[in-house]
């Protein structure tokens, strides 16, 4: 009886490093334990692929999010559908963006681009080259040019020339500078100025290698923008990107997009099915 | 906080007698989970816990500090331990130029690091070169160039060739012009990319750069390890830089990546200025790691 109890032990010890590992914090590999040593009490011997099946049952209603997704494409009656994208410093939200325009201008939409990132050296250029490769126009200022005063223009400049899509970069910033926060809060309210009901959706880009800190990005850049949801990034290496499971959990976001790649086609629909069997690969 | 939540475990303890093995599992499960919180890597904090466990077990309770307070010191004082001295110095010795190679995952801050060392170096009056060899990244070249102005220092890129042939020539002309530093700018790549990763061993064949550093994001969670450890296998690293550390990641990947391949962290970044590098302080990192 008491190898059954230590075997019992390793195989819980295990499944809960897997689960730690994958990024999904303490609290919620510790809620997933819990649960299956409950299972295990009622159950005798269950096989390791029922203990998996538990653990998937688990993280699948922990990512059930309460909030209805928003408007999840873009309507005729709302045109131009704007997008505000933000995040962390090197997340991924330029070239997350160039995906996005490909995206909509496969879905027969006219986009537009708003270079509102004005202070990184060659941030312009490089959605430039994206904005390019999707096939949608660019809106841009001179370097250090007001980044509120880009998006006004770009949201503008859509309205008057009929674009049905517009898709707004923005700077890395770090959730826990204040003036830059503030700065986000004032496109946000620039862009519902130019045109009322923007920005219909606001993502904010999280890579997926990111640790607990996520959860302190997606708390306060949810503070400043009221996101609709996330673009997760960089799924494609080896970094599960559990910390959306507490994200979910805690803040209701649901996540929209994963990025699976450096290329403009490297983006997939988020699928909780697809995503919780790659973290338990 | 973690000195909290110790206090409560040993308020049982009343200032007399050992730090008894019960109290002090306790408190090792508190730490354990502070770590874990911090970004520590699993494996890392399962072994540091039970050398925490060893040193605290029998340890006379002090009079001059809470038993709490005890705990956290010795957990304090073997981080940073473990994290390694004071900032270690940059290779300078060997024949020049130094080359320095950046290598990390995909924006981590290499570009942003390479004209950061580029601008600590001038300051010693160094003559450096900061050589583009990131030819996949739209306007990377373009971003290290307007970076390199800014500094007023040497830039060197090719177009249509790849990375190795780009540094080898970067190498060549630093030699001819006597200059005291190259910058290499690579690529973000992923550790599991094999052609990429060869890539930089080429590379590294080519110039054979004295300082070849992981650029390693700071809020980076359980996965530093495996990609650090696949970075130091195919080059042996000479270091690690930081990046990022002025938000409120804890940085628990230092610790991860110091204890698992041994290569110091030579340097950090606090911010996106130019000026913003430091080098690395292990207190500081220790504290910060403990919350
Ligand atoms: N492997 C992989 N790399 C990605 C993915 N998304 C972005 N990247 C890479 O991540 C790096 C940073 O991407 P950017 O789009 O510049 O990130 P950013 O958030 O706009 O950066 P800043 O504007 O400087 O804050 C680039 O090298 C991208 O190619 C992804 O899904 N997978
Ligand atoms: N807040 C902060 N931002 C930083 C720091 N270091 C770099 N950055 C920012 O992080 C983002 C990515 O930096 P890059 O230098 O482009 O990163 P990279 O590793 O060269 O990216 P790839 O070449 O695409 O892999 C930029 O917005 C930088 O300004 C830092 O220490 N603190
Ligand atoms: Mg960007
Ligand atoms: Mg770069």
């Amino acid at each position: 009886r008491t190898t059954r109890g230590a075997e019992r032990e390793h195989a819980l010890e295990e499944l809960e490093q897997r689960l730690i590992e994958a990024d999904v914090g303490v609290e919620a590999a510790v809620i997933i334990r819990d649960r299956l040593e409950e299972y295990l009490r009622t159950s005798p011997g269950p096989s390791l692929e029922e203990l998996v099946g538990v653990i998937r049952k688990q993280l699948l209603d922990l990512m059930r999010a309460p909030v209805p997704p928003p408007l999840a494409e873009p309507e005729e009656r709302v045109a131009p559908y704007v997008v505000l994208i933000a995040g962390v410093n090197g997340s991924g939200k330029t070239t997350s963006l160039g995906k996005l325009a490909r995206h909509y201008a496969k879905e027969g939409h006219r986009v537009m681009v708003g270079a509102a990132d004005t202070f990184r050296a060659a941030a312009v250029e490089q959605l430039a080259i994206w904005a390019q490769r999707a096939g949608a126009d660019l809106v841009a200022q001179k370097p250090g040019a007001d980044p509120a005063s880009v998006a006004f223009d770009a949201v503008t400049a859509a309205k008057a020339r009929g674009h049905s899509v517009v898709l707004l970069d923005t700077a890395g910033r770090q959730h826990t500078k204040v003036n830059l926060m503030n700065e986000l809060a004032k496109i946000r309210r620039v862009v519902n100025k130019a045109h009322s009901g923007a920005p219909h959706e606001s993502l904010l880009v999280l890579d997926a290698t990111v640790g607990q800190n996520a959860v302190s990005q997606a708390r306060l850049f949810h503070e400043v923008l009221e996101l609709d949801g996330i673009f997760l990034a960089k799924v494609d290496g080896t970094a599960k990107g559990g910390v959306v499971v507490p994200i979910i959990r805690e803040l209701g976001l649901p996540v929209r997009w994963l990025g699976v790649g450096e290329g403009i086609d490297d983006i997939e629909p988020f699928s909780p099915e697809r995503f919780v069997e790659a973290m338990l690969a | 906080t973690l000195t909290a939540r110790l206090e409560d475990i040993f308020s049982k303890l009343q200032g007399k007698g050992k730090l008894d093995e019960k109290s002090v599992r306790e408190a090792l499960r508190e730490i354990r989970l502070a770590l874990l919180e911090a970004d520590v890597n699993y494996r890392v904090v399962k072994d540091f816990v039970a050398r925490i466990q060893e040193s605290a077990v029998g340890e006379e309770v002090l009079s001059s500090i809470t038993p709490g307070q005890q705990v956290v010191g010795i957990v304090y004082r073997e981080l940073v331990r473990l994290l390694g001295d004071e900032a270690e110095p940059i290779l300078w010795k060997g024949p020049m130029p130094l080359v320095i190679m950046l290598v990390g995952l995909q924006g981590s801050g290499k570009t942003t690091t390479a004209a950061k060392v580029a601008s600590l170096l001038k300051a010693r009056n160094k003559k450096v070169l900061l050589v583009a060899a990131d030819v996949y990244r739209p306007a990377a070249v373009d971003q290290l160039r307007i970076l390199a102005d800014q500094l007023e220092v040497g830039f060197y890129r090719m177009d249509d060739v790849p990375p190795k042939e780009i540094c080898t020539g970067a190498v060549e002309r630093a030699t001819r012009e006597i200059v005291d530093v190259v910058i290499l700018d690579t690529a973000g790549r992923l550790h599991i990319n094999e052609p990429m990763m060869e890539e930089l061993s080429g590379i590294a064949a080519g110039v054979k750069p004295r300082e070849r550093l992981l650029v390693l994001d700071g809020m980076t969670g359980q996965d530093a390890v495996r990609a650090a450890q696949e970075f130091d296998k195919r080059l042996d690293l000479t270091g690690i830089i930081m990046t990022k550390l002025d938000g409120d990641a804890r940085g628990g990947a230092a610790l991860s990546v110091r204890a698992v391949t041994g290569k110091p962290i030579k340097f950090i970044g606090v911010g996106e200025k130019l000026e913003d590098l430091e080098p690395f302080h292990p207190s500081r990192i220790a504290s910060r790691i403990l919350g």
